[in-house]
């Protein structure tokens, strides 16, 4: 028997920064 | 400054990995396009995608990384990133580049560009409510 092999799925904005710019204070 | 929190990669940069755009649409991440970004973005709500323009890029003060400096947005907000010089960046255009691509294909068998001042990178920040 060969188990299933799960894989791995990863959402697309994972893979880009997330730049938040900083606040003025 | 804290030192940047982790020193491996997600395996998500791994050539082969699937990606699952805001679409439903899976991709290889090696076969990502600007426009499934862009799309992505467009769909998903609440996200929108920044042009991310590489201004410096220094060596750290962290030992093994380097420090990326990008104006951001429309509003030009200047933003520093400390990464791994493996750590590649999706360039509008050109697509996935690092500071070092023979360490990026080394490490997730990515092929990519040499990230260089002046390209401009995909990245996402939370849409403003108007």
């Amino acid at each position: 028997n060969v188990e299933p092999r799960s894989v791995a799925v990863f959402p697309w904005h994972s893979l880009v920064p997330f730049l938040a710019p900083s606040q003025p204070d | 400054p804290q030192p940047p929190h982790s020193t491996t990669l997600p395996s998500h940069f791994m050539k082969g990995a699937i990606i699952q755009l805001a679409t439903g649409e899976l991709k290889r991440v090696e076969d990502l396009q600007t426009q499934d970004f862009v799309r992505s973005a467009e769909v998903s709500g609440g996200l929108k995608i920044d042009s991310s323009t590489v201004v410096d890029i220094q060596e750290s003060q962290w030992p093994g990384f380097v420090t990326l400096h990008f104006v951001v947005g429309e509003q030009q907000s200047k933003v520093c990133l400390d990464v791994p010089p493996e750590h590649p960046f999706f360039v509008y255009g050109q697509g996935w580049s690092s500071c070092s691509p023979s360490q990026t294909a080394q490490l997730f068998a990515l092929p990519c560009h040499r990230l260089q001042v002046g390209d401009v990178c995909i990245s996402i920040s939370l849409q403003s409510i108007s």
